[in-house]
């Protein structure tokens, strides 16, 4: 970067800004420049398109998505995380919004963040202006009870996805992820059947701290799959591109602003396009 | 960690007469790359390496007994005093009068948190702050406003079906009328590059006329943080930033970013979800925990 120019270096210098200023990481832009630089020589490629499309692989190959086709037969369970104000619980409403839709579901959403100011007046107003049920309780009570009130709630009047909403908590907060594990413990004795997939919500501006985020949870309970939300920000997001390289968790949804449509299954394409645009 | 980086960088140079080219691009290596894993923005590094590696070079250096550790002082205290800033305090008029801070930043940054703290540290200073409920967008950002305001014991005005402006103006009115002096303003969480919305808080600024426009930042916020402040600085005008949610492991160059962009100063930062945890910003602190 501030070393000395030849005429082909300055391409992947600037590549490499790119990379960087896309929230890679710059040890992460260093590895896939040079990669990029070995597999162009390799190939034999001498034009742009060629190049981009080789970096595009090597990008590509690390990103998976999510399958996010619910269960038709079984009940299906998604548990909302994250840290605090990346967009969990706007992205719950919008993920009930969104399976009505596109799978003709009757979603029921969980209002398992007992703690934060209004956090179960702002979901009831999602669920009153969607027309989707919430299940809650008072401020203060147990997430863990809340998610079990739900369940039994699906069993007495129906419900094909239940979408639980969880508080912000830092990842270094050791006392909150002991509770996140607690609450995964309650679904997983007492869904039973269920299909339970736990989808980590990472804020597209975040810088590299993303990956100790998805890290921690990840050894904590799990993740199945990533939204990243506030895409519409114009910042790359390109922390999943580590985050999926070294933890291997797939890509589910992706989502672009704040209304109910404002979220899709994640496209690996499009994403790339965008980051290298 | 970096001084052990330039520890071994410079272990050669100790006793020789000049610093090779080499351990030049060793150590601006290694600045560069601590710096932007610590998220401090690819032009902010550039700028502050070109800036600090001329010392690398110097006779102190060369001479020091152990000239990596001395480097990193270098770069350290370099960082210190970019951080700082004389104007550290909140520049609020006297109690016979009223002063308006305006709260602005991204979606979740902390504003609504930022908002209530803030006004529970007035409250304690001795101030008559009132918070005005102005996020008329978010489903129960005002219910949040109004539990925050009952939990710290700071009075939240609040106005049904109106705009955004228009409980701002009224609440200044309301202020004015009851003798608080200090209004702080809870605004919509909006993106820098949305045109309306950014048209929309210029208007507030200019209806208010704050003593204070505080940007309100994620300490996780990654590259674009420059982007963010530029354009709040540009549209409204920013007279200092909170930098919430400290208490993340983040390393928080986004700071250094935020203050090398807009040259103005970090005021305080939320080091947790508690109204008591609003702490004043100390240059040194964020100084190691961006070097790591
Ligand atoms: N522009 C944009 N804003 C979003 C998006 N998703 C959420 N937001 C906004 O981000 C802010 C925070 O969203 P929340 O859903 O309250 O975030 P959260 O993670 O539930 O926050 P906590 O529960 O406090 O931890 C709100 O103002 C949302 O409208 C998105 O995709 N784009
Ligand atoms: N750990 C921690 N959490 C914080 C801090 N400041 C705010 N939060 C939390 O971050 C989340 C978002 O805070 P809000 O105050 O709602 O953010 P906002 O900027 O008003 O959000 P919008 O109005 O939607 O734009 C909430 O869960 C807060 O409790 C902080 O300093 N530390
Ligand atoms: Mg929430
Ligand atoms: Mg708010």
């Amino acid at each position: 970067l501030f070393g000395k120019k030849t005429e082909g270096d300055t391409f992947f210098e600037e590549l490499e800004d790119i990379l960087i200023e896309g929230d890679l990481g710059a040890l992460s832009a260093m590895e896939i420049t040079d990669a990029l630089r070995e597999a162009v020589r390799a190939a034999r490629v001498k034009d742009r398109e060629g190049t981009l499309a080789l970096l595009k692989d090597l990008l590509g190959e690390h990103l998976s998505t999510m399958d996010t086709v619910p269960d038709s037969e079984r009940l299906n369970f998604f548990l909302i995380l994250g840290v605090n104000g990346v967009g969990k619980t706007t992205t719950a409403a919008k993920l009930a919004a969104y399976y009505r839709k596109h799978h003709a579901m009757e979603a029921v959403l969980s209002a398992a963040d007992t703690f934060r100011a209004a956090a179960i007046d702002q979901l009831l107003l999602h669920g009153t202006r969607l027309g989707i049920r919430v299940i809650h309780q008072q401020p203060g009570s147990d997430p863990g009870a809340v998610i079990f009130d739900t369940l039994e709630s699906v069993k007495a009047k129906g419900g094909d996805i239940i979408i639980a909403d969880t508080a912000g908590r830092m990842h270094n907060r050791s006392d909150l992820v002991r509770e996140l594990q607690k609450i995964d413990k309650v679904v997983r004795s007492r869904l039973g059947e269920g299909l339970y997939k736990k989808l980590l919500v990472i804020d597209a501006t975040t810088g590299q701290n993303g990956i100790r985020q998805a890290e921690i949870f990840h050894e904590a309970i799990g993740v199945d799959g990533i939204i990243l939300a506030k895409y519409d920000s114009d910042a790359k997001g390109g922390i999943l591109f580590s985050i999926s390289r070294t933890l291997h968790i797939p890509l589910a949804f992706i989502g672009t602003g704040e209304s109910y449509d404002d979220l899709k299954p994640f496209e690996k394409e499009a994403f790339l396009s965008s980051l290298l645009s | 960690r970096i001084t052990e980086k330039f520890t071994d960088i410079f272990r050669q140079v100790s006793g020789k007469a000049v610093i090779s080219e080499k351990n030049i691009e060793d150590t601006v290596n290694e600045i560069k790359v601590a710096l932007l894993e610590a998220d401090v923005n690819v032009r902010v590094v550039r700028r502050f390496v070109n800036h600090t590696i001329e010392e690398a070079r110097g006779e102190k250096v060369l001479k020091a007994v152990n000239p990596g550790q001395l480097f990193t002082k270098i770069v350290y205290d370099r960082m210190v005093s970019l951080l700082g800033d004389e104007r550290q305090d909140l520049d609020l008029k006297g109690p016979d009068t009223v002063s308006c801070i305006l709260m602005m930043g991204l979606q979740g940054s902390g504003k609504t948190t930022s908002a209530a703290k803030l006004g529970v540290r007035l409250k304690k200073e001795g101030r008559k702050p009132l918070l005005v409920a102005a996020d008329l967008v978010r489903p129960a950002a005002v219910e949040q406003l109004a539990i925050l305001g009952s939990q710290g014991g700071v009075d939240v005005y609040r106005e049904e079906g109106s705009s955004a402006l228009t409980v701002a103006k009224n609440g200044y009115k309301h202020a004015k009328k009851q003798l608080y002096d200090t209004v702080i303003f809870d605004t919509t969480g909006r993106l820098h590059i949305d045109e309306e919305m950014m048209a929309e808080i210029a208007a507030m600024a200019k209806a208010v006329d704050p003593v204070e426009a505080l940007l309100v930042a994620d300490a996780m916020t990654g590259q674009h943080a420059v982007d963010i402040a530029k354009e709040f600085d540009e549209r409204v005008g920013i007279t200092g930033v909170i930098l919430s949610k400290f208490d993340s492991d983040a390393r928080g160059g986004a700071a250094l970013s935020l203050k090398s962009i807009t040259g103005k100063p970090i005021k305080f930062i939320g080091t947790g979800e508690k109204l008591d945890q609003l702490e004043v910003f100390y240059p040194e602190r964020i100084a190691s925990r961006i070097l790591g």
